[in-house]
């Protein structure tokens, strides 16, 4: 009988069939010790059969040897021996309770023997044969075993499920579909388990190949990064702007939100205060809607990223502060009309940024230079008494703030050129005379330029005249227009546009304070020298003049300021020296001549004949020089540093020394 | 900046060491960067290192003679400027050539020597940059001795038709003087 055979046909299910009145536990024993020991012995020739198969040894014998043949057969395998034990174990056990179970179990136990006979006369005829079958044949012939293996375990389940259908608890039937779900649980999570283990070592391998395939490694690094930055924008946002709230003050606010929230969650679980999770949950959907208009007022506020953090802090500030003056006005259609007229106040409000402090910095620039250039003149005026068209400006300036005739500073000053320019014979005909009447004339016209700025641009200076000038050849003048644009887009706009207003501010200060700093270059660059003025007018009438005029005393008193010190023309001075000298005098010779050229105003000058590189450092030394504002005196005194110290090292026998340039190079 | 040169003397003293004056710019000249600008070619030539041909020698033997000018006289502060008024019509470049002689540097006094130099090319430049008024300007041909030599600039002027002078070339030694113009000059 083949394992395979169905259980139908066993002698168990007949008797079972033949006596159904009470003696089902007896069929039903039998039956499975049947089955048990089938079971059994199968699983006892797989083992031996893997075993084999592991061990790549092809021998095989018989599962029942001879007993004489049993101290031959011991040395073969202690492997057949244990599966020999272990079946014959098994059936003594087996036929040992058949004998028990009475007359009939004889039977299946000559039926057993007949298996086991069977199965010994089968292996009878290859015994003491080795390596006679191939491997491949015997690879199959266990698969198939294996596959009846599995059929039988199949039906001995499916066998077993349809015998405990019939099991009775308690006289009631139990279910079918209990039983069936048992024992397809039991099985499915041994699948299952299997499954898994099979999937992650089957994941392991597939990652571990994966993971070295550079390619791929590369793609999903690809893909993570894309979708990483999406996400980095969206977390950025979100940084931005927990950063603008808390710049703009809100942390209070999202501070209660966020406990608003906890304790709406902690209330949410609370069965038992439904009522309060109902104002909650009103209290929250407020929250929410409040937290959407702040987003939105955010988005909006997000278009004008440019502007920085502490230009936002100010905006908010002066908006905050709008809102609070309309509230004390109380009409808000009255302060819309009144928006434009009340900047001073507005002015007042922001004075805590950074602009009023700009502001007042370029004022008391302002008026340290106008100090400065009045108390010159003073000194100036005493001693120039007999230059009669010599107006000092004070007078002048006394002149402007009490004209009410709306005469422009421009026109007075020109005015008062104008009158200096057809000096009478006995006045100007001293050389001296007419140079320092030109420095009060450039004096006359910086300051004019002061008080234009001072007064143009509506500062709160008291002492500074109100006249309104509007010259546009003035930097200034840009300024004004575009502060008066602002005013013109005021009136139009009702609604005060503080970002505009900001930026024209910006624009204006930023005009303002490259004025100031050319008139503090030029108060620096020129206050102490007698001769200082006198050469700014050089320069500024150079500018309009960009050739040489041979003669005749020059009286281009235009009122223009240079607008470019550093471009004004003049002729291109190209130095050839011709002197067989040693580097070091070469270098001297050069920074001689560049010394006397910048005496004599040289504005660019340019060596010739430099082949052997002894100059190439010449224009990083004159740029550096330039640029920290080195005069001709002090580069001497660099000049004659270097010579001293080296004559003191020649003294001392020390000739390894620097070179003029690079020394000057290094103390500049 | 012309008119501030007009007024200039260099018989006012210069305080080099207190000069308030900023500095320039120098480059180094490259002939690829022509523009179209005045220009005004200064060669400082040390008569020491100088070698003019004969035919110059003669010219400035001549013109020495009938200016009383000799180069082996020249004395440490004195400086001969030689202006090629000519050539200014032909192109926007103005030469002027000033030939002195290097004062030996004293190693006690370190300004000495310092302002000397810077004296002779201050002198240089001033009349290489405003050669109408310059005050030491005086003629080869001038027949009166006293005003070939400025008594209080120790400079000379030479104003000569032609001057040819070889500007691009780098060795001193390769340098040619021609001051034909001058015995002409000095003809009239």
């Amino acid at each position: 009988q083949s394992p395979s055979t169905p259980p139908a046909k066993s002698p168990s299910t007949q008797r079972a069939v033949m006596s159904p009145e009470g003696e089902c536990s007896m069929d039903d024993l039998s039956f499975y010790v049947n089955r048990l020991s089938n079971l059994v012995v199968q699983m006892a020739h797989k083992e031996i059969k893997e075993k084999l198969e592991n061990g790549n040894k092809c021998f095989h014998h018989s599962i029942y040897p001879p007993s004489g043949d049993k101290g031959k057969n011991s040395p073969r395998s202690a492997v057949s021996k244990i599966a020999s034990e272990m079946v014959h174990d098994a059936v003594e056990i087996t036929s040992a309770e058949m004998r028990g179970t009475g007359g009939e179990e004889c039977r299946e136990g000559g039926r057993k023997t007949f298996l086991y006979s069977e199965l010994s006369n089968k292996n009878k005829g290859g015994d003491k044969q080795i390596c006679q079958k191939d491997s491949k044949e015997f690879a199959d012939s266990i698969s198939k075993g294996l596959m009846v293996y599995a059929n039988q375990v199949a039906s001995d389940m499916m066998l077993s499920v349809m015998k405990t259908l019939k099991v009775h608890t308690s006289g009631k039937p139990i279910p079918a579909c209990v039983v069936l779900k048992k024992v397809l649980l039991k099985h499915t999570k041994d699948i299952v388990s299997d499954l898994i283990d099979s999937c992650l070592k089957n994941l392991h391998n597939i990652t571990g190949v994966l993971m070295t395939d550079s390619d791929f490694v590369s793609a999903v690094k690809r893909n993570l990064f894309n979708h990483g930055r999406q996400n980095a924008t969206d977390i950025m946002e979100a940084m931005l702007k927990r950063l603008v709230s808390a710049l703009l003050g809100e942390k209070k606010d999202s501070k209660s939100q966020s406990l608003l929230y906890a304790s709406l969650k902690a209330g949410s679980h609370d069965l038992k205060s439904k009522n309060q999770n109902k104002n909650q949950s009103l209290e929250f959907s407020t929250m929410k809607a409040e937290m959407k208009g702040k987003d939105k007022g955010k988005i909006k506020s997000d278009q004008c990223k440019s502007l920085s953090s502490a230009e936002r802090v100010g905006e908010h500030i002066l908006k905050e502060s709008l809102n609070m003056w309309n509230q004390k006005q109380g009409n808000q259609g009255k302060m819309i009309s009144k928006a434009c007229t009340s900047r001073e106040e507005k002015r007042e409000k922001i004075s805590s940024s950074t602009d009023s402090l700009a502001k007042d910095l370029i004022v008391s620039a302002l008026k340290l230079i106008q100090y400065h250039l009045t108390q010159q003149a003073k000194g100036k005026d005493s001693v120039e008494d007999d230059c009669p068209s010599t107006t000092s400006y004070m007078t002048q300036s006394a002149q402007y703030e009490k004209s009410s005739s709306g005469q422009s500073t421009k026109a007075l000053s020109m005015k008062h050129l104008e009158s200096r320019g057809a000096p009478g014979p006995s006045n100007c005909l001293k050389e001296a005379q007419q140079a320092d009447c030109q420095k009060l004339d450039v004096s006359n016209i910086v300051l004019t330029l002061i008080q234009k700025l001072l007064s143009e641009n509506n500062f709160n200076c008291d002492d500074l005249s109100e006249s309104e000038n509007k010259s546009t050849e003035l930097r200034a003048n840009k300024a004004t227009s575009m502060s008066k644009r602002g005013e013109e887009q005021c009136q139009e706009n009702p609604e005060l546009d503080f970002t505009g207003m900001k930026q024209m501010n910006r624009q204006f200060i930023d005009q303002l304070v490259e004025s100031v700093m050319k008139l503090c270059l030029i108060m620096a660059k020129y206050s102490n020298n007698g001769e200082a003025l006198a050469e700014l007018e050089e320069q500024g009438s150079m500018a309009n003049n960009s050739h040489y005029q041979a003669g005749g005393p020059r009286c281009s008193h235009d009122g223009a300021m240079p607008q470019n010190f550093e471009e004004f023309p003049g002729p291109e001075v190209i130095v050839n020296n011709q002197c067989s000298t040693s580097s070091l005098q070469k270098q001297l010779q050069a920074v001689l001549q560049w010394i006397a050229a910048s005496q004599f105003n040289v504005p660019m000058l340019y060596f010739m004949g430099d082949d052997d590189g002894q100059l190439d450092k010449l224009p990083e030394v004159s740029a550096k020089a330039a640029e920290k504002g080195y005069s001709v005196g002090d580069l001497l005194q660099e000049v004659m540093k270097f010579a001293k110290e080296r004559q003191l090292d020649e003294a001392v026998g020390n000739m390894a020394r620097k070179q003029l340039l690079d020394w000057l190079l290094t103390n500049l | 900046m012309m008119s501030y040169l007009r007024s200039f003397q260099m018989s006012d003293p210069i305080d080099w060491l207190h000069s308030s004056r900023g500095v320039c710019k120098v480059d180094l000249y490259s002939p690829t960067e022509r523009r179209e600008q005045e220009r005004k070619v200064i060669c400082f030539v040390d008569v020491a290192t100088l070698n003019v041909e004969d035919k110059g020698s003669k010219d400035a033997g001549g013109s020495s003679s009938g200016g009383d000018l000799t180069l082996e006289h020249l004395e440490d502060k004195e400086i001969i400027v030689i202006k090629d008024i000519e050539k200014k019509e032909q192109s926007k470049t103005e030469g002027s050539i000033c030939l002195f002689k290097q004062a030996p540097s004293d190693p006690i006094s370190v300004l000495n020597w310092l302002l000397n130099d810077l004296q002779k090319y201050a002198l240089g430049f001033q009349h290489a940059l405003s050669p109408s008024a310059s005050n030491c300007k005086h003629k080869i041909g001038d027949t009166e001795n006293e005003h070939h030599r400025y008594p209080h600039e120790n400079c000379y002027s030479v104003y000569a038709d032609q001057v040819n002078v070889d500007y691009t070339t780098n060795r001193p030694q390769s340098l040619r003087v021609e001051m034909t113009a001058a015995k002409n000059t000095n003809n009239n």
